[in-house]
């Protein structure tokens, strides 16, 4: 964790569902990558943490400083993942679901 | 009337017969995932949905949900008749299909001779083949308790399987029809022509549903915790958690300073020696009052100023925290 670049970046998360109490009802999977965001989004960003053109105009005002409380850009979660979850729900029956947004691929400062 | 088409059924047991492996095991690591549910199918080709979307991102049905429904057994005026509660299905998923799976003994002498070997019994082999049943299921949906036999929904002639032993059967129509009705109760009624079947015995081999569904709500925020929570993390009853940024969680009796003497004003005791921050208002933050779980470093003193303001931080501290006459005249005396 100490080595991971200060820009915005990726981060490595492992979730394990047993950790949330959510094990009982879920058969698989027991855990999964999801992964996070962090990092900086100074001004000038790099090419590397994708921001969206209206975070380089807020990063910009905000190096300029006329406007004051201007917060950095966020490193936010990008493009993301869906994960399948076996799960049983109350009445006992095994359900399959494919949710959508449950790991991070990339992150951007937005 | 519904005749079994050709489904894309799970690889039949039969198969399994015929590549030597026990059409009840599941193959990989299904049975230790499943624990001891392995044994009935349903949960097994659950199983194998998912792991065909997990290595192969196949989505099942074309949806993003599959549930199973397994069936209840019950004997209505000598016919078996199988429960589906449907029930657990939510609003926003829209049906895409549906299949009922049915297990039927094989007739192939063949596959009766590998059945009767798996058994390990020497009389089965003595029984006469099974007649060649031709199985009806009658589809009738309710609702919750209503005592009536509910609306037939549509029937379904069931050919005895050449090979396999597991069929599936379209039933997507009877399935839309009786949700569009608010009847989640299906019963199917085993009818087997001429002859009645007799009542089967429970067995892992009991029918089930699968119905494939897009679940509208799955892309909206939070979706996740609507169908995989299922406890409030802050059961009903307990305390809200502190808010206050910097408080710990830790559910020690927190210890006053007893005022010493009458109050002449709402001061805290000992609290003036505080320097108030000239740029702020005279008014107290409630972080301020508490202090802070972390402690700030403070710079060594030299070895003389240590002994001496040792002293007089036993006095501070004992300004904060004194104890009452009886208390002191007990400690004095001991």
């Amino acid at each position: 964790q100490w080595n991971e670049p200060r820009v915005c970046s990726r981060r490595y998360l492992k979730v394990d569902f047993a950790d949330i109490g959510w094990n009982e009802w879920i058969i698989s999977p027991k855990s999964f990558d999801a992964y996070y965001c962090a990092g900086a989004c100074e001004f000038p960003m790099p090419k590397i943490v994708r921001p969206s053109n209206h975070a380089t105009i807020q990063s910009i005002v905000r190096a300029v400083g006329i406007v004051p409380g201007i917060p950095e850009p966020c490193c936010v979660p990008d493009k993301m993942n869906s994960l399948g979850v076996l799960f049983l729900d109350e009445n006992q029956n095994v359900v399959l679901k494919v949710y959508p947004n449950m790991s991070v691929e990339t992150c951007a400062c937005q | 009337s519904h005749t079994a088409t050709a489904w894309p059924a799970p690889p039949s047991a039969a198969d399994g017969l015929a590549e030597g492996k026990h059409p009840q095991r599941p193959s990989g690591d299904a049975a230790a995932a499943l624990g001891p549910g392995a044994q009935d199918m349903v949960a097994v080709h659950m199983f194998r949905l998912y792991e065909k979307y997990s290595q192969r991102g196949a989505r099942p049905g074309g949806g993003n949900t599959v549930r199973s429904f397994r069936a209840r057994l019950e004997v209505v005026d000598q016919k078996a008749s199988y429960f589906f509660n449907l029930t657990s299905m939510q609003d926003s998923e829209v049906i895409l299909s549906a299949t009922f799976h049915f297990y039927s003994e094989p007739w192939w002498p063949w596959a009766r001779e590998a059945l009767c070997k798996l058994s390990k019994n020497a009389s089965c082999r003595l029984l006469p083949p099974g007649p060649l049943a031709r199985h009806h299921l009658l589809f009738h949906s309710l609702s919750q308790n209503t005592a009536s036999q509910g609306l037939l929904r549509g029937a379904i002639t069931l050919a005895p399987p050449p090979r396999g032993l597991w069929q599936a059967n379209d039933i997507s129509p009877i399935v839309k029809a009786a949700r569009r009705d608010g009847e989640l109760l299906l019963s199917a009624q085993l009818t087997a022509g001429e002859k009645e079947p007799g009542v089967p015995r429970p067995s892992p081999h009991a029918p089930y549903i699968l119905i494939y569904a897009n679940d509208l709500a799955i892309s909206e925020p939070n979706s996740v915790a609507v169908t995989l929570q299922r406890y409030d993390p802050f059961p009903a009853g307990d305390p809200e958690p502190l808010t206050a940024p910097n408080n710990s969680a830790d559910p020690r009796v927190r210890r006053a300073a007893q005022a010493s003497g009458p109050l002449q004003d709402n001061e805290l005791p000992g609290l003036d020696e505080w320097p108030a921050p000239s740029h702020r208002p005279q008014h107290y933050h409630k972080h301020e009052l508490w202090p802070s779980p972390f402690r700030a470093l403070k710079p060594r003193p030299g070895r003389k100023d240590r002994r001496r303001k040792g002293q007089d931080l036993f006095m501070a501290s004992s300004q904060v925290l004194n104890f009452d006459e009886k208390t002191m005249q007990k400690a004095r005396r001991k």
